[in-house]
């Protein structure tokens, strides 16, 4: 059976008993209770079509079509339950995986994500995304920051200071996300932290995706001269492990926590381990 | 002796269009990273003589790269070991800490001696696929450390034996 929920003083976590995947996120501090529905899907890269010859590559990122793939709708999960830390983990594939962590006393939730070696038995290029489905009425809007520092309001299909005419529908509303991304409406803000810069957006509203791997076939004729292939150690294909520190709150409190979050993401403590039997030492 | 100078040239590099967005041909790349690896190991040498000076007690130091994928030959094998958490952050913070470990109970004390809440969980089979021949723990310690603004913490972990099954005498 798969497990049915986490919870610590703030945050309960509910999974879908038939699914494996998150179904609900509950602030337990707040009272605010939002139907999540968190998956991995990967858009199969464009190898040119006949409204443009672009292929998707290390500079360009061209999905061949607007719906993404689900890697799978049923997971395999276990739980570890202890007093310090309670965890799902979550088998999406054989180069997919996820675990769901809550630490004791901490107030956010996070996802631990392991993706790859990609594989490209099926001569297709994937670009492997985490997708949050929510019941948000957002409006067309989602919020990226600008390296780390102001946060950006972006509206989907828009440009602030031109007449817009979109025709990537996915690419051309992709943002680069460097520490955070979120969607809100009047009374629930959802939040996702990033470790490393990636890409994101908001494609229909309620929904909110970052990119967290891509394996290319083509090179996208930009200058590169090669496909995003990056074989890695054992020429098989790189695997990526990284985290999402997901905070639930209303929008009036939730800068207050995620400014600190990420600080504390980017400005991590350092650890350093000794046997602890040193000499004694001076600067002289 | 050592520099950071060997990493801030590194960075300096890296400052190309090709080295932030990932758009440089594989063998590129592979350059890139090497320099901040070479830059890197410079700067253990920088940060071992920093805690040195600040703790007043010259001591092996040893950092462990391959945390995230439960890797860290030290942990691993010792029975007692120091953990140094240093927190770059102008406020205190808490952190919690998972050491790959191949016990099954361990006693955790903090900076003045006073005991610290920790248990070990086994390390995850996504994990042992992925971390192939580097690393063989069976399990990670975590535990809650608080650190300090802009200073650090030790914490010391030692090994204990699990308690023997009492087995019992037999009576006449």
């Amino acid at each position: 059976k798969n497990p049915t929920s986490i919870e610590n003083k703030f945050y309960r976590v509910t999974f879908d008993p038939d699914t494996g995947l998150i179904s609900n996120i509950q602030n337990l501090e707040k009272q605010i209770s939002l139907p999540v529905n968190q998956s991995y899907y990967w858009y199969n890269a464009s190898s040119g079509n006949e409204d443009s010859s672009q292929t998707s590559g290390a500079y360009i990122f061209r999905p061949n079509q607007s719906e993404p793939i689900s890697i799978s709708q049923n997971v395999r999960s276990y739980l570890v339950k202890n007093s310090l830390v309670q965890e799902v983990y979550q088998n999406f594939s054989a180069w997919c995986s996820q675990v769901v962590r809550l630490y004791s006393d901490q107030k956010y939730l996070e996802l631990e994500w392991t993706v790859g070696p990609i594989p490209r038995r099926d001569s297709n290029g994937k670009e492997v995304i985490s997708r949050f489905d929510t019941n948000l009425q957002t409006d067309g809007l989602f919020y990226t920051d600008a390296n780390g520092r102001q946060i950006l309001q972006r509206r989907r299909n828009s440009r602030d200071t031109w007449a817009f005419k979109q025709t990537e529908p996915v690419a051309g509303n992709y943002y680069p996300v460097n520490s955070r991304i979120f969607i809100k409406d009047k009374n629930i803000q959802l939040t996702v932290l990033t470790d490393r810069s990636q890409g994101g957006s908001s494609i229909v509203d309620g929904s909110m995706e970052l990119m967290v791997h891509r394996r290319l076939l083509y090179d996208d004729f930009r200058g590169v001269g090669e496909a995003l292939l990056e074989p890695g150690q054992y020429m098989e294909g790189l695997v990526v492990r990284g985290k999402h520190l997901l905070v639930l709150d209303t929008p009036e409190a939730s800068a207050n926590v995620h400014r600190k979050l990420a600080l504390q993401q980017y400005l991590s403590p350092q650890i350093v381990l000794s046997t602890g039997q040193g000499a004694p030492y001076g600067k002289g | 002796t050592s520099s950071s100078l060997e990493l801030r040239q590194a960075m300096g590099v890296a400052q190309h269009h090709d080295a932030v967005t990932g758009t440089a041909k594989q063998h590129v790349n592979d350059d890139y990273a090497l320099r901040l690896f070479k830059g890197w190991k410079a700067c253990q040498v920088v940060v071992s003589n920093a805690l040195s000076s600040l703790m007043g007690t010259k001591e092996n130091f040893a950092f462990c790269n391959l945390l995230n994928i439960s890797v860290c030959p030290s942990t691993e094998a010792s029975k007692t070991f120091s953990v140094l958490i240093y927190n770059p952050l102008a406020r205190a913070v808490t952190q919690y800490v998972r050491l790959p470990v191949n016990g099954t109970l361990y006693a955790v004390k903090g900076p003045a001696g006073e005991s610290i809440a920790s248990e070990v969980v086994p390390v995850s089979k996504f994990t042992k696929d992925v971390r192939r021949d580097k690393g063989y723990a069976e399990r990670e310690l975590v535990f809650p450390g608080q650190i300090p603004a802009l200073g650090f913490s030790k914490f010391t972990v030692e090994k204990v034996s699990a308690p023997e099954r009492f087995l019992g005498t037999k009576v006449k």
